[in-house]
């Protein structure tokens, strides 16, 4: 892996969105992964719908929680994603009003990623933002700074939170990792949280996926 | 080794007494280290189940404790007669150690006694056993705290609430409600959202003293919510099952 990487910096990040008050980061996580894996595929960065998944996606609870893995089969199922603009956000589950037509992005395939945090730098400077999912302690009260709380306060047995990673690097000498998240640009810095990076922290390494667009 | 594949978490699988007898112990010596000086709990029953990810483990353990009365004058404070409690802990075992994730005890419910573990356990709360699960970890690990920072509030119950605690939490509190443009229904509703934003700033303060990194934690948008809150509205507990479907498996190839 380089020694930094900054996926924000080469334009395959959109903008910080909100979930509101539901429960469906999940969504916004995939939607994250997929809009960078389509901009290093197709070149294009479009903002991804993530209230298809919430209404269209029946495996996942909607606000009530859901996995990536079902995500991407859910979006491979309904033949694509179509954009933020074409079938907005509303931030509660509404009767699935998909439209094939309006599909503007399709998935292949998905895989899971190393637990090694190393091969995970390598894959996401090779290949893009990273699906992950993490123990959310501390983060209601996060506002700057790389996060390192202490490993039996944020164990990898409690993740309750899907974010994106979107790069990685040091800030004096202290390794993180920089993460999107989905609670607006009033929330940590500019609604990015920064962990402890090499440790494991609050189980960075243990849900990452990322959908495949060939 | 495992492969990869192995290295996931498996499901929940019953336990037996032997196995579960260390974990139950760590849990009982971290519970006592949170009680009053002179007094003592010991085990009663133990049942649970062990969750296996690579080289650790998760127990879930439901134990019966009995608190002893405190025996030791000098120290005692009230005479306390001797209660059962029912408990809940979730303790992890990696690297050689063990560690409570989780705490929640609450005395037997009188006419629940003998009728089970799972129906009598007590439900104080998830603020509850944040608050008792922070404050003994603190108390374990004062090593940790930073030194730079000067504390808003005190970091051990036991210390008084500095004079102008309430003014400096009023304040804090005033400039949530003007920056996140707050309102609230009633006076009652601001009094109590006043009092969790009180107990989320002992938290957040708790979190910070704890954190190895350079992070800041305070006011926040969620500054006035209670963990359960919290955790209902924004979290996504589906994932701590991790059931979903399974996905190929990217074998990551060494490229000098």
């Amino acid at each position: 892996a380089p020694p930094e990487w900054d996926w924000r910096k080469k334009g395959a990040v959109t903008k910080v969105k909100n979930q509101g008050m539901c429960g469906s980061c999940w969504a916004f996580s995939v939607t994250g992964n997929v809009e960078g894996q389509w901009f290093l595929k197709r070149g294009d960065l479009l903002s991804l719908s993530e209230q298809e998944l919430v209404d269209c996606d029946t495996v996942d609870k909607a606000c009530m929680g859901g996995l990536p893995s079902n995500a991407y089969s859910a979006i491979e199922t309904l033949g694509g994603l179509e954009t933020e603009d074409d079938y907005s956000y509303s931030g509660h589950l509404q009767t699935c009003s998909f439209s094939a037509q309006k599909v503007k992005v399709y998935i292949n395939d998905s895989v899971e990623l190393s637990h090694n945090e190393q091969e995970l730098a390598a894959w996401l400077a090779k290949n893009g933002p990273i699906s992950i999912a993490i123990n959310a302690f501390g983060m209601q009260f996060y506002r700057h700074g790389i996060s390192h709380p202490l490993r039996p306060l944020c164990s990898r047995w409690f993740i309750d939170h899907a974010v994106l990673l979107v790069g990685y690097g040091n800030r004096s000498d202290v390794p993180f990792w920089a993460i999107k998240n989905s609670w607006g640009t009033d929330w940590g810095e500019e609604g990015y949280y920064y962990l402890h990076r090499g440790s494991g922290a609050c189980g960075v390494n243990v849900m990452a996926s990322s959908a495949v667009v060939n | 080794a495992p492969s990869r594949r192995d290295a996931g978490a498996q499901a929940w699988e019953p336990a037996s007494p032997e196995l579960l007898r260390r974990p139950a112990r760590f849990a009982l010596d971290t519970y006592n280290r949170g009680l009053a000086a002179g007094a003592r709990a010991v085990l009663g029953t133990v049942s649970g189940r062990v969750r296996r990810a690579g080289r650790g483990s998760l127990y879930s353990l439901k134990v019966t404790l009995e608190e002893l009365p405190c025996t030791d004058p000098m120290v005692c404070q009230l005479p306390v007669t001797k209660k059962t409690l029912l408990c809940s802990f979730e303790v992890s075992y990696e690297l050689g150690k063990h560690a409570l994730l989780k705490q929640d005890c609450g005395p037997v419910d009188t006419k629940m006694k003998g009728a089970g573990i799972a129906q009598g356990c007590g439900d104080p709360g998830s603020d509850f056993i944040q608050g008792l699960a922070l404050t003994s970890l603190f108390q374990s690990y004062p090593d940790d705290k930073n030194e730079t920072s000067s504390p808003l509030l005190p970091l051990s119950d036991r210390d008084p609430l500095p004079q102008d605690f309430y003014v400096r939490m009023a304040s804090l509190f005033k400039y949530f409600i003007t920056t996140y443009n707050r309102t609230y229904e009633t006076e009652e509703e601001a009094q109590w959202r006043m009092s969790i934003f009180i107990n989320n700033m002992i938290k957040a303060q708790k979190i910070q003293a704890l954190d190895r990194g350079t992070a800041q934690y305070g006011v926040t948008k969620f500054s006035d919510l209670t963990e359960e809150e919290f955790r209902t509205i924004y979290l996504n507990p589906l994932l701590k099952e991790e059931l979903g479907k399974k996905m190929r498996l990217v074998k990551f190839v060494g490229d000098p």
